[in-house]
């Protein structure tokens, strides 16, 4: 149930722009991603592939984003995929896969190229397997401490290059809703499934639908307020698990808009105390099961503030809510707190409607230019400045407001 | 809808988030615009990717084979004024309008609705255990002249809002209402006259209700859909 995409990372609408290079790379063969991905992962030559979803076609390269001469472009035509270990600036394991482009060593000192056999000389040659390429770190040993390389300083011969691993690589606050790291396996060692494959489970985190979850490729993430960052694996007999990622000890959680009698936005800083739902039944205590059972312990959850009962937003839903007091009604939304009015620019402001206002702001909320009112284009005004209202209304309307009233009595 | 009744309101719209869950209603003004409150939106610049309204049908959460059911994602959020609480939703593609999917008249600009009208609310809200939860409840409710609903409120009614009367039995709208219709006959069409917005506590039988005077926002609104 294993993807071959799950050795690669995908870029969309991006394509690897490369100085024309002899021999050429590959023409565009036939195939969907998963059987390009599969091809490219079997030839040592090839590090990325095109994939035009349009025509399936795929071209497999010889290079990264981050080989010499080459930049990426933007083409909504092509999604890129590359291989994870040309990628990723920190290791799994031992390290044995990384292909990274790091050449200096924890000490700073600049490794010396695996080519050469000065000021070290050594029988680590150069092939297509091993990676020994240029003068960057790497482990060809299989060195428990990782990634090294030979020294240019003839009085230090080798040196550990103290790339970290990935799951301290990247650390998460909170509870990891904004993680992004590259951790693709959960705590148990099983490999996590793509975000945007249903198989071998089927899911509703289709990344497209959540753009702000960072749901890449197969990595830990956690879109749905859980404890902390998780992934669907790759086994069929195991839905879903936790990731091992460490806590932030130097990085703060990022700081929320807290306000108390108003909330802002979806509510997720309101730490206010309103604890009755709008149809007046008590919230239940997050920090009891009755007489709902659910995972927000407030301990669990220390940045959401699920302090007595009341209404909060921990999971990032349309606005503060509780689980209610009455068993028959689970979570009740608290739309009844009253939202913060939306922060008006420091320029100016007006009262009312603004009928009265006349100062100088000539751009839309969005920023487009308003139309000089004594100017015919490019709208023709469809009215006449201070047009007098009509008392009477001749009240007509068409097109709406019909139903069908036999519909009103018969139920369905 | 508290004190209601299921029933049928076609330019009613169920808003969905990602997760597919109901969270308030909306108008149907256009094939490819509905009405709602801002109430219900984190910003105005909110990324509505995967959020969706869904119409035609009484159920809240219907099953796969309801025959009249349409779900369109939302592509774009316009905010009202900022004093109107008011947001325009574009659909992805304009609504197929059948016998359980209309459009509401807006009404003339500044149009004010003759008190003692009786105007229609519907929503898949909250019922409180008064009717069935899982179905369109509409109730109706009187309007209230402004001068009358301004005293009940001590002089803190704004000249954007319209006001129902209290109902000894309590009837109103609730959670999961917000953004739906208040709806009144006027020359035999139904003219979307108010918009639900969240109050502290539903269907009270001691305040009138406030909604949304959608007569003040008629030429901003038509403005939204041309351009």
């Amino acid at each position: 149930h294993r993807s071959p995409l799950n050795d690669f990372q995908r870029l969309r609408a991006t394509e690897l722009l490369a100085v024309p290079v002899d021999p050429p790379p590959p023409l565009p063969e036939q195939g969907t991603a998963e059987q390009c991905a599969q091809r490219c992962a079997t030839s040592l030559a090839c590090r990325a592939f095109h994939h035009d979803q349009q025509s399936q076609l795929c071209q497999l390269l010889p290079w990264t984003q981050h080989s010499p001469h080459i930049q990426l472009q933007k083409n909504i035509r092509y999604d890129l995929y590359q291989k994870k270990d040309y990628l990723r600036d920190c290791i799994v394991g031992d390290g044995s896969s990384y292909r990274g482009t790091r050449a200096t060593t924890e000490k700073g000192l600049r490794c010396q190229h695996w080519q050469a056999t000065t000021p070290h000389d050594h029988r680590f040659l150069p092939s297509p397997r091993n990676g020994l390429e240029e003068n960057y770190c790497r482990n060809p040993d299989r060195d428990k401490r990782g990634p090294w390389c030979y020294t240019v300083d003839p009085n230090v011969r080798h040196q550990s290059c103290g790339i970290k691993k990935c799951e301290d690589a990247v650390c998460m606050t909170c509870n990891g809703e904004d993680y992004r790291g590259t951790v693709d396996h959960t705590e148990s060692g099983t490999e996590c499934q793509r975000w945007d494959l249903q198989h071998p489970h089927k899911h509703p985190y289709h990344p497209n639908k959540y753009p702000d979850k960072g749901l890449d490729d197969n990595y830990c993430r956690n879109p749905d307020s859980s404890e902390r960052p998780w992934c669907y694996t790759t086994d069929p007999r195991r839905e879903r698990e936790y990731c091992h990622i460490r806590i932030c000890t130097e990085k703060r959680p990022r700081p929320v808009n807290v306000t108390n009698g108003c909330f802002r936005g979806k509510g997720e800083g309101y730490r206010g105390r309103v604890n009755v739902t709008v149809s007046g039944i008590p919230c239940q205590r997050w920090d009891s099961q009755v007489p709902h059972k659910h995972h927000f312990m407030p301990s669990k959850y220390p940045c959401k503030d699920l302090q007595e009962n009341y209404c909060r937003n921990p999971d990032g839903s349309e606005a503060p809510w509780c689980f209610t007091s009455r068993p028959t009604v689970r979570i009740a939304f608290c739309f009844h707190i009253r939202r913060c009015p939306d922060e008006q620019d420091a320029q100016e402001c007006y009262h009312g409607h603004g009928k009265h206002y006349h100062g100088h702001v000539s751009k839309t909320r969005k920023g487009i230019t308003c139309q000089p009112w004594a100017a015919q284009t490019p709208h023709v005004p469809h009215w006449q400045h201070g047009a007098p209202h009509h008392g009477e209304y001749a009240v007509t309307f068409e097109q709406c407001g019909q139903r069908d009233e036999r519909l009103q009595q018969k139920g369905r | 809808i508290v004190g209601g009744q299921p029933g049928n309101s076609p330019w009613t719209v169920s808003i969905r988030n990602r997760e597919g869950v109901h969270f308030c209603g909306g108008s149907l003004v256009k094939e490819q615009w509905v009405i709602s409150t801002r109430q219900c939106f984190s910003s105005c610049n909110a990324d509505l990717t995967g959020y969706e309204v869904q119409l035609g049908t009484l159920f809240k959460d219907p099953g796969p084979g309801d025959p009249d059911q349409q779900t369109i994602p939302i592509v774009r959020i316009v905010c009202g004024p900022s004093e109107s609480q008011l947001v325009m939703l574009k659909l992805a593609r304009p609504a197929t309008l059948t016998r359980r999917v209309a459009l509401i008249c807006l009404p003339p600009e500044r149009y004010v609705v003759p008190a003692g009208t009786v105007c229609e609310i519907a929503g898949w809200g909250e019922t409180r255990g008064t009717a069935d939860g899982s179905v369109l409840n509409v109730a109706q409710l009187p309007v209230l002249a402004h001068s009358e609903c301004n005293r009940a409120l001590r002089g803190r009614l704004k000249e954007s809002e319209l006001c129902t009367a209290p109902l000894r039995a309590g009837v109103g709208a609730c959670e999961g209402d917000y953004g739906g219709p208040l709806a009144c006959l006027t020359a035999d069409c139904w003219v979307l006259e108010g918009v639900i917005t969240p109050s502290r506590v539903c269907a009270r039988t001691d305040q009138p209700a406030l909604f949304i005077r959608v007569s003040l926002y008629v030429d901003w609104i038509d403005k939204v859909m041309k351009m």
